[in-house]
């Protein structure tokens, strides 16, 4: 997956 | 991880505890929406996808596992368990007006094509509106119970305390923004500004959620 600020959140 | 991503987290997990505390004291579901909980089962699955492929911490899969588990078994409490006590005929927004759109706009907004990002897309849009269909309803029934009331604030503080987040990671973390995140967030958001004025104006002041008729 890419590495967005969103992608590491729930 | 900051403050503010910790206590939306933590929000959002009280707010799923305060519902099964709400269904489970009451021995019913009245008052909750059906729809709305079908569509975060939904959300958490079409989202969490890369569970299992891409390992962000032990938190981060804890969060997931438990957000999958529980509001499936909330959907087993309201289908099963507590059938007789969940009117369908009050839960009656029409969900594929959201489901449509929404996979619309992950078909047009998203970070790379492919079937893990584009369901990723549609899972940041779904959550953006997935409430509605339980909003609705309150708007329908005009009251609430206290608890459910509860339920939507911690729900709503949750998406609240994602935005100090963002903007504290904008600053921390070399400039970085998340456009699809931070756009479907702040819609999220502002869909509850009319919930929490009656809430801080009545609920929190120890009147019952009414609204005007």
């Amino acid at each position: 997956s890419t590495d967005s600020v969103g992608h590491d959140e729930l | 991880m900051n403050i503010f991503r910790l206590l939306g987290d933590l929000s959002h997990l009280a707010s799923i505890l305060i519902l099964l505390h709400k269904i489970q004291t009451t021995r019913s579901c009245r008052g909750i929406s059906f729809k709305t909980q079908a569509l975060y089962v939904t959300v958490f699955v079409t989202r969490y996808l890369d569970i299992f492929t891409d390992w962000v911490s032990l938190y981060n899969f804890t969060m997931k596992i438990f957000f999958i588990a529980s509001t499936c078994y909330i959907l087993y409490l309201m289908k099963m368990k507590y059938r007789p006590t969940h009117d369908p005929s009050i839960d009656t927004f029409r969900v594929e007006y959201l489901l449509g759109p929404c996979a619309l706009l992950a078909l047009l907004f998203h970070y790379r094509f492919t079937v893990l990002e584009v369901l990723w897309s549609f899972s940041i849009f779904l959550e953006s509106v997935a409430i509605l269909p339980q909003l609705f309803m309150l708007q329908r029934t005009g009251e609430a119970e206290t608890i459910t009331t509860h339920y939507l604030a911690a729900l709503g503080a949750y998406r609240a305390l994602y935005i100090p987040n963002w903007i504290y990671r904008y600053f921390t973390e070399s400039g970085q923004i998340d456009p699809i995140a931070v756009t479907a967030g702040l819609v999220q958001t502002a869909l509850y500004l009319d919930f929490f004025y009656v809430y801080f104006t009545k609920v929190l002041q120890g009147q019952k959620f009414e609204l005007p008729a």
